[in-house]
C-alpha cells in the first residue's frame, strides 16, 4: 500500500537543493555569497542608504584545493531586522519581506535561509545573527533550522544595548565549500555587482588573504523603487478572490479604482459597462461565473492604461555607461534605455550596452546579463538575452566579424517581477514582450557600434595613404 | 518598516507557476496532460498492472485557435487512492507517495496538484475525482484548493458501492488552454511515452474529434522498481540525524548495517575502525562533531560497495530497440545499455539508442531524451545529453555528415533520483558521472552506425561497377 507523506517547504528545498543553486560545494559557495550580498543590497536600498558591505570568507579546515570548511561572515549597514523576526527570517523557508509588488532582488523568501541550511547540513553548526534597526537594542541570535518542520530552533538569544544607534545586520556561519573551484565566479560576481551598483562599497576578504575592494564611484542613491498596485492585465481568479475577501469597498466601481494600478473612475465605468457588470454591485456578492467573466474582461479590455514604470529603479544610461567603462575599459561604449514596457501586467525596463575593444580582448560576443541589478553568471544558453544576441541578430550586418572583433553586450532588465525560470535565479524566460525589448535595444547599440567601426576603418585607410 | 509574511507552498508555486511549467495556456495544457499521464503510469506500475489510460480533452468555449476553456478527463486502471487520502493527494502541494528512495516518475509531490490549481485559477471550477483501490467502496470527491493554506476544500463527497471491484482513478476538471499551439507537443509527448512504455495502452480523444490510439506491443510488465536504502556516499548531517532520531539500533555497528545500502557487518567494522568510531557506541549518543566526522568518513571511505542497481527498472535493449523501430521506422538501429553507475550514492543506468534513415528524414542529430520513462520535450539546449551529443562528440569521426545524414539519438536515464534542474522536469543537470555514461553510450552506438554507413557505401560502390 502506498505510504503518503507531507513534507515541509524546507524539506522540499533540502531534498532538491540543486534546484535552488546548492548542487555541490563549489556552486554552493557561490550561491551562498550571492544570496547574502543580494539580501544586504536590498536592505540598504529599502532605507535609501549608500550600501557598505563587508564579506569575509575564511578557510577553517580541509584541503585548500578541494572540499573544505569555510567560515562565512557578512556585515551591512542596511535596515536591520526587528528582533522578533530574526529567527524566522533566517530559519524559515518561504518567509520574508519581499512578497510585495515592488522591484527587489529577493523574491522567493528562501535564498538566505538556503545558504544557512546548506551550512548546517555540511558542518552541523549554528548560524549567528546580530542585527539592529537602529533603535535602543541590538539582537544577537544563535539558531539552527528544524528542516522537517520548517522553523528555527533558537539556541541562544541576547539583547545588547545599542548606544551608538548602529543599524544593520551581521550574519556568520560555517559551510562546506570549494573556493579553489568557485573563486573565479565569486570574484566575477562581485565585480559585476559593483558595475551595476556603483553607489555600493563592497569589501571582500578572501580565504587566500587577498582583499578585494570595490569602491563606490557614485555618492547618491538613485530614486528607490516603489510598491505598486496590480495591473488589470495580470489578474486571475485567485487574485480577484483575495482582493474581494479583504476589500472594504462596497461597489464594483470603487473596487476597480481602489485596487488596481492606474484605474480611475472614468476608465472603471467604461470597463464595467464593456464587461456587462453593474458598477453598484457589492464585490462580495459577485457570483462564481461573474468572477471568471470579470477576469476575462480585465485581461482583454483595451481601455486600460499600460503599467506605469515610475515604480521601477533602472540604472540609467549615464550610470550604465560609467559602470561599463570602469569595469571593462573598452575603446568604445554605447548604451540605451528602452521605453518602459510590460508583460502580463508587470512593468519592466530594458537597458542595453555594447562595448568594443580596449580591455575587451576575446573575439566574438561576451554577454553580461543583469536582472534587478543582480549579475546572472550561469546557464546563459537558456536565457532570453542569449537567444537574442546569438540567434536573432545578424552581426555581419553591423560590420562585426565574430572571429576577430571583441565585443561585450550588457543587458539589464528591471521589473516588479522578473520571470526567472529557476529557483536559483539563473536565467530569464523568453516572454515575447521582453524578447522584443532586448532585441530592439541590442539593435540600437549595435548600429552605433557599426558607425564607430566604419569610422575607425575609414581613419585607418586614410592613415595608410 | 518591512512587512514580513509567510506564504504556503501552494501560494509559492501559484505565484511562481512558470517555474513548475505552467507559464501560459499552451504550455499549461501540455504540463497538465504530462503530469496526469505520469501519475497514471506510476499508479499502474506500483501494482504491476498493464496500464490502460484514457485521456479526453474537449473544447468547451472560446476560440479554437487561441486561449479557450477545455475539459480534461483522465481514467486509469492503476492502484487507486485510499478514500481519506484523495483530497490531500490533489488538494495539497508537497504531499504524495513518491518521497521514497525508489524509481518513480513523480518526485516532487506537486505535479497533479499544480494542474488542478491552474484549472481553478483560470476557470473557478472544482475538480472531480473518483477512485477506488479495488475494495468494496468507490469514493467520489468534488474539491477546490485553498491556495493560501495549501489544503483542499471538499465541496462534496460521495461513497459508492463497488460491486465489480473496479480499481483505478478518474480525474476531471476544467482549465484554460491553447490546443492550437500545444497540440503538436502533446501528441509528440504521447507518442514518445508509448515508445518507452510499450506495455501501456494509451487512448487520447482530442478536441478536434480525433482519436489517437497507442496500442501496447508488449504484454508483460517489466520487473518493478524496488525501494532501496540510502547509500553511504549520499549522506549529510541531516540524513544521519533523522536516522539517529528514529533508529531502534543500539550500536553504531547495527546502525550502519541496518540503515545503509549493501553494508554488512564486515564492511561496517572496517569502516568504523577507519573512522575512529567505537562500534559499540549507541548512535543516539554521538556528539555534534562526531556526526560530522561520521558523514565525512562515509563519503570518503573506499571500502563501500557501489550502489546496486537491481532496484532500478530500465527499458532493456530489446524493448528500446523495438520502441525506436515502431515509432521512427529507421533503416538502421543500434542500442546499448550501460553498466549501472552512481552519482552521490544514487544508482543509475543509462540506455542509448541511435537510429538512421528510413522514417528519419531531417539531416543532422535529432535528440530524444527520457528520464525514468518520461519524455523530456523542452529546453534541450540546457540538458546534459544535448551537451554530450553536440559538444563532446565529433560526428565526422563516425563518418556522419551532419548536413546530409538524418540521425536520431535516444538517451534514457533511470535512477532512484533524477537530478532535474527545474521543478518542471525539463532538463537534467550535467553531473560528471551521468555525463560520462551518456558519452560512452553514445560513442558505442555511434561506432555501430559508422560500420553500417561504411558497409552501405561499400555496397553502393560495388553496385556502380
Ligand atoms: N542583511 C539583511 N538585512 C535585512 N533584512 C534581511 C537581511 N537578510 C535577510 N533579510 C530578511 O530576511 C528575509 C528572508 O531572506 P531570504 O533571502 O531567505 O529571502 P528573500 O530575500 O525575501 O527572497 P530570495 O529567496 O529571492 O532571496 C528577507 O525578505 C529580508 O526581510
Ligand atoms: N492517477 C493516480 N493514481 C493513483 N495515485 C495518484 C494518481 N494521481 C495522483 N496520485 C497520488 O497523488 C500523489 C500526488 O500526486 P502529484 O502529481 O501531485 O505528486 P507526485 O506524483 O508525487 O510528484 P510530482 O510532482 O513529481 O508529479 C501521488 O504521489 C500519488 O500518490
Ligand atoms: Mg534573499
Ligand atoms: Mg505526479
Amino acid at each position: 500500500m502506498s505510504k503518503f507523506e507531507e513534507i515541509s517547504p524546507a524539506d522540499f528545498f533540502y531534498r532538491n537543493r540543486d534546484i535552488a543553486g546548492f548542487s555541490n560545494p563549489a556552486r554552493a559557495l557561490y550561491s551562498t555569497i550571492r544570496e547574502l550580498v543580494e539580501n544586504s543590497l536590498d536592505a540598504c536600498e529599502s532605507i535609501g542608504v549608500l550600501p557598505d558591505i563587508y564579506i569575509s570568507l575564511r578557510h577553517v579546515k580541509g584541503p585548500v584545493d578541494g572540499t573544505a570548511v569555510y567560515r562565512v561572515k557578512i556585515l551591512d549597514n542596511g535596515s536591520g531586522i526587528p528582533g522578533s523576526k530574526i529567527p524566522l527570517a533566517f530559519g524559515k523557508v518561504l518567509y520574508g519581506s519581499k512578497y510585495r509588488l515592488k522591484q527587489t532582488r529577493g523574491t522567493f523568501g528562501l535564498g538566505g535561509t538556503m545558504a544557512i541550511l546548506y551550512g548546517q547540513i555540511t558542518t552541523n553548526k549554528a548560524v549567528r545573527v546580530v542585527s539592529s534597526t537602529g533603535g535602543a537594542s541590538m539582537y544577537e541570535y544563535e539558531l539552527t533550522i528544524d528542516i522537517r518542520r520548517n522553523r528555527p530552533r533558537v539556541i541562544r538569544r541576547r539583547v545588547h544595548k545599542n548606544p551608538n544607534g548602529w543599524r544593520g545586520t551581521l550574519v556568520e556561519f560555517y559551510t562546506e565549500g570549494d573556493y579553489f573551484r568557485s573563486s573565479f565566479r565569486i570574484v566575477e560576481y562581485l565585480k559585476q555587482t559593483a558595475m551595476v551598483n556603483p553607489y555600493a562599497e563592497i569589501v571582500f576578504a578572501d580565504p587566500r588573504g587577498r582583499l578585494y575592494v570595490f569602491e563606490r564611484c557614485v555618492y547618491e542613491m538613485p530614486p528607490p523603487p516603489k510598491e505598486t498596485l496590480p495591473h488589470p492585465y495580470g489578474v486571475d481568479v485567485e487574485t480577484i478572490q483575495r482582493l474581494i475577501a479583504h476589500t472594504e469597498t462596497k461597489t464594483l466601481l470603487d473596487f476597480m479604482t481602489k485596487h488596481f494600478h492606474r484605474v480611475g473612475k472614468a476608465i472603471a465605468s467604461k470597463f464595467l459597462e464593456a464587461a456587462g457588470l453593474n458598477p453598484k454591485l457589492n464585490p462580495k456578492r459577485l457570483g462564481r461565473e461573474d468572477v471568471v467573466k470579470l477576469v476575462h474582461h480585465m485581461k482583454s479590455f483595451k481601455g486600460f492604461l499600460p503599467p506605469d514604470a515610475s515604480c521601477l529603479s533602472p540604472l540609467g544610461e549615464e550610470l550604465l555607461k560609467a559602470g561599463i567603462e570602469k569595469e571593462l575599459k573598452p575603446e568604445f561604449v554605447a548604451v540605451t534605455q528602452r521605453k518602459p514596457s510590460s508583460y502580463s501586467g508587470y512593468p519592466f525596463i530594458v537597458e542595453v550596452g555594447i562595448a568594443y575593444g580596449g580591455g575587451i580582448t576575446k573575439p566574438g560576443i561576451t554577454l553580461y546579463r543583469f536582472s534587478n541589478k543582480i549579475p546572472l553568471l550561469y546557464d546563459e544558453a537558456s536565457d532570453v538575452s542569449w537567444k537574442v544576441v546569438n540567434q536573432m541578430i545578424d552581426w555581419s550586418r553591423y560590420k562585426v566579424n565574430l572571429n576577430v572583433d571583441p565585443v561585450a553586450v550588457i543587458v539589464h532588465i528591471c521589473s516588479t517581477r522578473i520571470p526567472y525560470k529557476t529557483v536559483g535565479k539563473e536565467f530569464i524566460a523568453d516572454r515575447p514582450e521582453i524578447e522584443r525589448e532586448v532585441l530592439n535595444g541590442v539593435r540600437t547599440v549595435a548600429r552605433r557600434l557599426m558607425l564607430h567601426l566604419s569610422r575607425k576603418k575609414r581613419i585607418q585607410r586614410e592613415k595608410k595613404r
